[in-house]
């Protein structure tokens, strides 16, 4: 899966995201990709956030939506993702799942479920600060 | 000094990344941005997790899931389950600007995909289809069945509802980080 947030120079925010699911599903089965909140969700004047992972679980605690109702708050997008991630393991303890969040200012963070198959995530960035896009990477909580 | 704008994606996916940077330096919008940057991904296939060829279901069909939300309208744009049709991201955005729904899924988003121009073509390949076969061997191993007779653990389907309360697998062995969502 590939989820996307593009913060433009004006402000003006988009999120998306693509994939082909999980292996072996059960034919109809549809993850939390395509739903608005879960696999992402942007707003202007606040920000945007994309889950990655088990969509099954994902689904279920609209992770980007929740994340952006965060920085609403004031919340750092790492605060942000971290807190989100911690509301999911306290039912799902070894899920597999990573967000990364973006505010309006042009700042950034990630986080993601730490087992012992997943201790670091890794994402890309991309800001006028940079000449390439960069690998960045997080450690699990 | 402003870092915007900025691009942000999962997984070190570093072209799609580019795509969409490269979209807003020649005047993009933001939804420009993310429609071909994950296009890029259903082209490159990034590590078999987007786009065809990549994670068959149970009968080795590859289906695709895509969305995409502007921030500035809370439009979205949405296709689930969508069978046949390889720029998932791009019937999204098709849903986005041409309807007033949020999410198509199925044959019929297929159906409404080909109406918009898309080509309809086979998604599976080599690759995906010899991923089938060797799962298909080790009698459907994993899966994500539960409270099912056979035994889902030990049996490929066809599956019935059994009486028994125990989790046959853990979902949670299952996806990795090559295989999710």
């Amino acid at each position: 899966t590939i989820g996307m947030v593009v913060i433009h120079k004006t402000g003006h925010v988009a999120a998306g995201t693509s994939t082909n699911g999980l292996k072996f599903k059960i034919p109809g089965r549809v993850g939390d990709s395509p739903i608005p909140g879960a696999g992402a969700y942007a707003e202007d004047m606040i920000g945007a956030a994309a889950a990655t992972g088990d969509g099954d679980i994902l689904m279920r605690f609209l992770p980007s939506y929740q994340a952006v109702e965060y920085m609403r708050r004031g919340d750092h997008p790492t605060t942000a993702c971290q807190k989100v991630i911690a509301k999911i393991q306290k039912y799902f303890p070894k899920f597999f799942g990573a967000i990364i969040c973006a505010n309006v200012m042009g700042s950034y963070g990630a986080a993601c479920n730490k087992h012992p198959t997943f201790t670091q995530f890794s994402f890309m960035v991309y800001n006028s600060l940079r000449i390439q896009p960069t690998e960045e990477k997080v450690d699990c909580i | 000094f402003s870092p915007l704008p900025l691009v942000l994606n999962t997984w070190p996916f570093k072209n799609a990344t580019d795509a969409a940077w490269r979209t807003l330096v020649s005047g993009g919008t933001a939804v420009d941005a993310v429609e071909n940057g994950c296009a890029v991904c259903e082209t490159e296939r990034c590590e078999g997790t987007v786009g065809f060829g990549g994670s068959p279901d149970e009968v080795g069909e590859t289906t695709l899931d895509a969305m995409i939300m502007d921030g500035a309208t809370m439009n979205v744009g949405a296709v689930g389950d969508l069978r046949r049709i390889k720029n998932a991201i791009g019937v999204a955005r098709r849903v986005l600007d041409h309807t007033t729904h949020t999410l198509l899924v199925g044959d019929s988003a297929t159906n409404f995909a080909e109406s918009m121009g898309f080509t309809v073509e086979d998604l599976s390949t080599t690759t995906s289809k010899s991923l089938h076969s060797e799962w298909a061997s080790k009698n459907c191993q994993p899966n994500f069945w539960r409270r099912v007779t056979p035994d889902p653990s030990k049996y490929c389907g066809p599956y019935k509802p059994s009486g028994s309360l125990e989790w046959a697998i853990s979902a949670h062995k299952q996806v990795d980080i090559h295989n999710h969502d």
